[in-house]
């Protein structure tokens, strides 16, 4: 009874403000993600490895927030973050505030196999990367103009309403296509 | 944030997660994703990543909770799961979503948000993918 299952995130999605032209798109992306991780599997290969497989798909995807899909945070730079955990041994790798890393999960995944700790943050992560030869991307790479729609957006709400307060605006962000995420 | 969760042919669960965090933040803010135990968790007999509110899936250790319901009160991992996404989370205001697996191969996705961008594989290699909630995946089906 091997397999995999995979999300792409929750939130407000409705058929209203999903086109049916990126539904299209995003249905792909999901299936392909699902079959790089059968392929693993079929051929004896660790639920790790399909794990790994399957998140550097949905990384790689413009339609998600993760990887090349990622929002913007207030200062208009993506943060990424990442985790990893083998259930046979309770070994896990985590990684967070990362900028230049193109595929976060096998920087989670080097943490938890590569080093003695169990979370690594920001520069001193992206040092890790670098030493382990875990591929390294310029910020640009991120840039996707949906995305950085959605933070202006926000930045405008934002200066709409200057005095709510930090918590009451975590329910504010604006995100992309209209559907409204968190993560 | 996107996720996975796999029961390979010996029998051993893993889960990852990745997200790119929420728009706007600040402060060098961190959700659950990277969190062990709140956005991400395995153990031998449970595997689990989520999607949502990252502050609530924090502050409830939803993922560890879940497989906790299946270690210690030997709850289906479906119900679990279920209990966790659209009671505990639901009450405390935390909008959401899991994928999880157990080492029988049962597999849950609940949400309790309007939608959730989710699939499973089998050992058949036929892919499922569903979007919305199940009735209005069965309605737009052709």
């Amino acid at each position: 009874k091997w397999g995999l299952v995979i999300h792409g995130g929750a939130g407000v999605i409705s058929r209203e403000n999903l086109s049916a032209e990126r539904e299209a798109e995003v249905r792909a992306a999901l299936q392909q993600a699902l079959q790089a991780g059968h392929a693993v599997l079929a051929q004896g290969g660790s639920s790790l490895d399909a794990v790994t497989a399957a998140v550097r798909i949905l990384e790689d995807s413009p339609h998600f927030n993760a990887g090349k899909g990622a929002v913007f945070n207030h200062d208009g730079i993506n943060e990424l973050d990442a985790a990893i955990m083998d259930g046979a041994t309770r070994s896990a790798g985590a990684v967070a505030g990362l900028r230049r890393v193109k595929n976060p999960i096998e920087l989670a995944r080097r943490v938890m196999e590569k080093s003695p700790h169990v979370m690594m943050m920001g520069e001193g992560a992206e040092q890790f990367a670098k030493a382990q030869g875990v591929e390294l991307v310029d910020p640009k790479y991120f840039f996707t103009e949906d995305r950085w729609q959605s933070l202006q957006r926000a930045l405008e709400k934002e200066r709409a309403v200057p005095s709510q307060s930090p918590s009451s605006l975590l329910p504010g962000v604006d995100p992309v296509t209209g559907d409204h995420k968190f993560g | 944030t996107v996720g996975a969760v796999a029961l390979d042919q010996a029998g051993n669960l893993a889960a990852g997660t990745s997200t790119g965090g929420m728009t706007n933040k600040r402060f060098g803010r961190v959700g659950d994703s990277p969190i062990i135990g709140a956005g991400t968790y395995a153990d031998p007999r449970c595997a689990v990543s989520a999607t949502g509110h990252g502050e609530f899936f924090i502050r409830y250790t939803v993922a560890r909770d879940i497989c906790a319901r299946v270690e210690y009160q030997s709850l289906p991992l479906p119900e679990a799961a279920n209990i966790v996404v659209n009671d505990v989370l639901v009450k405390a205001g935390g909008e959401g979503g899991v994928i999880a697996m157990d080492r029988d191969g049962n597999v849950a996705m609940p949400f309790n948000s309007t939608g959730m961008y989710r699939g499973y594989v089998g050992e058949d290699g036929q892919p499922h993918v569903a979007i919305f909630k199940e009735s209005e995946e069965s309605a737009s089906s052709p």
